[in-house]
This record gives C-alpha cells, structure tokens and sequence, in this order.
C-alpha cells in the first residue's frame, strides 16, 4: 500500500495576511507526517505528528494559538481514532498542555475510556508524563484580537447568520 | 481546528483532530472535535475523515460518520465529502469543511466556508490549496 497523508488547517473567513501562514502551516505538516509513514511508521504515528506540528504555529487554531474563550483563556480538546480496531481517545476542556492531541493518544493506547474531559483529562495526562506550561505561553496576539472581534461577531460563520451554539 | 488523515503502509488509516474552538466561546463550551463520529473518524474497511468549521452544526449532523456512511455505501471520497457538507449547510445555514481518504487512497477535499486550508503527499509531491478550485503543486 502506497502511504498518503491529507492535512487541513481549518476552515472560516481567513483574511489574506494569514494565507501564507496557513500554506507553509499544513506543507510542513504533511512533511513531518509523511516522514514517519515513508520509514514504515504507523498511519496514528503520523497523524499525531502532523497535527503537533499544527499545534507548535500560530497560524492555526490548536495549541499555541487557539482562541480564546469569553474569559481569555485557552480552553483545548482533541481526538484521535484508528481504523483498525475502532479504538479512540479524545480529551477535552484541556488547558495548560501545549499537545493535547498527543494526551489523546494516550487516552487511546494506555486508558479503558474514550473521551476524558477538565480536570480528569489534567490528572491522567499528569500520571502519563505530560507537563503543563504556563496558561499565558498558548496565547497569541491574533487570538486575543480575535476574542475582541467576536464580542461584537459571536457564532457568526461567512453566510452571516447567528450560530445556534449549542 | 487542525486535523490529518493518513494510510499508512499496512493499509491502517488513522486520524487526528485537534482545536482551540471558537473564539469568545462560553467556559466549558465542548465542540464537534473530541466527539467520535462528528470531528473525527476512521474504519480501515471504509476510510477516514476530519472535520473543521462550525462545531455546533458538525456534531449535529455527524458530519465525519456521515462522510464514512456515504463512502461505505459506494459514494467516492470527493463525492460523500461534498454532499455531507452540502447537506449541514443547507439544513443549519452554517459552514464547514472536511478532509477524507478512502481504504483505497482516494482523496476528497471540500468546504462551505470561504476558505480551508489543504494539503496532500502523493507521489512525492505535495498539493495544497487554501480558496475553492484552487490545487497547487510543489515537489516533497
């Protein structure tokens, strides 16, 4: 089987100062992705490397550089799935960790559960080795002026309709 | 929201999703990314899918299974990505888009928003797009 790895960077009213960004963004990605599965690594491996690289650039919305929520926090979730067996992990309401799709991972191959969620998802990435850093060193400045704008913006997508949030 | 789909040399296709959500969002608010079925899914006997746009709209159609449902009833992969995502739009008025392999390696890339950044490895090289009918190439 010939391997092939597909990455996206989100979707949304991305403005034109952020399209290069976003470009190189998912080209690197796929490169460190393709990497692990051109030397025989497996199809998860390579996702999770994938969206880590993602989570180190600004220009998307997962780790260093997700929005923020109505309090100006980072507030991340995350999931990761193998067709194999069907087996998930899935984290979310995590905050202070710079990978949460990387506590996901865990979730799938070291925890009985699927989906760990706050401060349960916190102690287990704790148990499993995970550091956490400081709250202030995931926000970027572009998220900030995002939160601004969605004050006056909230749930609205680019056909220009409240978003019926939940 | 980032996500990535990949099969790798055994034929196992994986997939990962991953998001900081939307900005000005209530404190606890959980979206389409860690629900199994709308952000994210994978079935090597089908193929994989990651999604990303409106999450209130994606977990409510299960966008990510309904992709895997289409294709496992015959659809291609560029075919079940874009009636799924057509479909959410219409019905909720909200946008989306996702990125979708096949067991057999096909690709479907497709968005409602305005925009949604992309890319692939096949052949040694790299295709990638961000506007809509826009594919560019560059070499690994």
């Amino acid at each position: 089987m010939q391997p092939i790895i597909i990455v996206h960077g989100g979707a949304g009213d991305i403005p034109e100062s952020r399209i290069n960004g976003k470009l190189e963004g998912v080209k690197e990605a796929v490169r460190v992705g393709y990497k692990i599965l051109s030397s025989g690594g497996s199809a998860l491996d390579s996702v999770e490397a994938a969206v880590v690289s993602m989570e180190n650039d600004e220009y998307f919305n997962a780790g260093y550089g997700s929005v923020l929520n109505v309090r100006g926090e980072v507030e991340m979730e995350a999931s990761i799935m193998c067709g194999k067996n069907l087996d998930v992990g899935a984290v979310t309401l995590i905050r202070d960790f710079k990978h949460p799709i990387s506590i996901a991972h865990k979730v799938l191959t070291d925890s009985p559960h699927s989906l760990l969620g706050g401060e349960g998802a916190k102690i287990f990435a704790l148990d499993k080795g995970f550091e956490t850093v400081p709250p202030e060193s995931l926000i970027s400045e572009n998220a900030k002026h995002a939160l601004e704008s969605s004050k006056n913006e909230f749930g609205r997508t680019e056909i220009g309709v409240k978003g019926d949030v939940g | 929201t980032v996500g990535a789909v990949a099969i790798d040399s055994n034929g196992h296709i994986a997939v990962a999703t991953s998001t900081g959500g939307m900005s000005g969002k209530a404190v606890g608010r959980i979206g389409d990314t860690p629900q199994i079925g709308s952000g994210t899914y994978a079935d090597d006997q089908v193929g994989g899918v990651s999604t990303t746009g409106h999450g209130e709209s994606i977990l409510k159609c299960c966008v990510a299974h309904s992709i895997i449902k289409y294709m496992g009833g015959g659809k291609d992969a560029s075919t079940a990505t874009t009636l799924a995502i057509q479909e959410m739009t219409k019905r909720l008025n909200n946008t989306a888009g996702a990125i979708t392999l096949s067991k057999s390696g096909d690709v479907g890339v497709y968005f409602s928003s305005n925009r949604m950044a992309w890319a692939y490895v096949k052949n040694n090289k790299i295709y990638y797009g961000i506007d809509h009918d826009q594919t560019l190439v560059t070499d690994l």
